[in-house]
């Protein structure tokens, strides 16, 4: 299972 | 947050605003790739959806918006208004070689195989190489705009910043994404060359122009 990376960055 | 991604975020601003003002105030896109901005409009438009499904803070919002709000403002200038003043004989470079590419990778290789999630990952690798266009032309006409040249050496001060600013993530973190980092080492080696270039030339004085 893909965890998705927080899209936290710009 | 850490001290190199908001230096790295506010770098990235000062280089949008550069060429903003550098063309509002010039009343001139000459020496602009077109082509390039188009991209980084893509690249905004295309990676900041999530704007309308999630929220994370103040400061996120509000530089995505400044961001996507500023590339489409630079398109307008460039393709629009000042559209006599653009240099599109010299803004040849090959788009399609690019987005055809980063497209079918972004489809390839991604966190997960969903639309919001693809379209992300395809902003992210399209980001790497958006820049291709206007080096492309600064190779064909041999020379550049001191002001343009501080407008690049922004953007590539962003990606270096973005750099340690995943290694910083790395250590204190445990945070690290694969894509984004793999396309940031990429985007910001073609910006070595340049790198050169601006600290040998542009900060002793002298105009950027590559030998004939």
């Amino acid at each position: 299972c893909h965890r998705t990376p927080a899209k936290d960055e710009l | 947050m850490n001290i190199f991604r908001l230096t790295g975020d506010l770098s990235h601003l000062a280089a949008i605003i550069i060429l903003l003002l550098k063309i509002w105030k010039s009343r001139s896109c000459a020496g602009i790739s077109g082509k390039s901005q188009v991209l980084f409009a893509l690249v905004f438009t295309t990676r900041y959806l999530d704007l309308l499904t999630s929220f994370i803070s103040l400061y996120n919002t509000t530089m995505k918006v400044i961001y996507i709000g500023c590339s489409y403002a630079t398109v307008y200038l460039i393709y629009m208004k000042l559209k006599a003043t653009y240099d599109g004989n010299h803004d040849t470079f090959r788009v399609e070689f690019l987005i055809v590419p980063v497209g079918g990778l972004a489809f390839l290789v991604n966190h997960d195989f969903s639309p919001l999630e693809i379209l992300w990952t395809f902003s992210i690798y399209l980001e790497s190489v958006a820049i291709l266009p206007q080096l492309f032309m600064i190779s064909k006409t041999g020379e550049a705009e001191t002001i343009t040249t501080h407008y690049l050496f922004f953007l590539g001060l962003y990606r270096a910043l973005y750099l340690i600013n995943w290694i910083w993530r790395f250590y204190f973190e445990g945070f690290f994404d694969m894509i984004a980092i793999v396309a940031g080492v990429v985007q910001t080696i073609l910006y070595c060359d340049f790198f050169y270039l601006y600290v040998t030339k542009v900060l002793k004085g002298k105009k950027l122009s590559l030998p004939a």
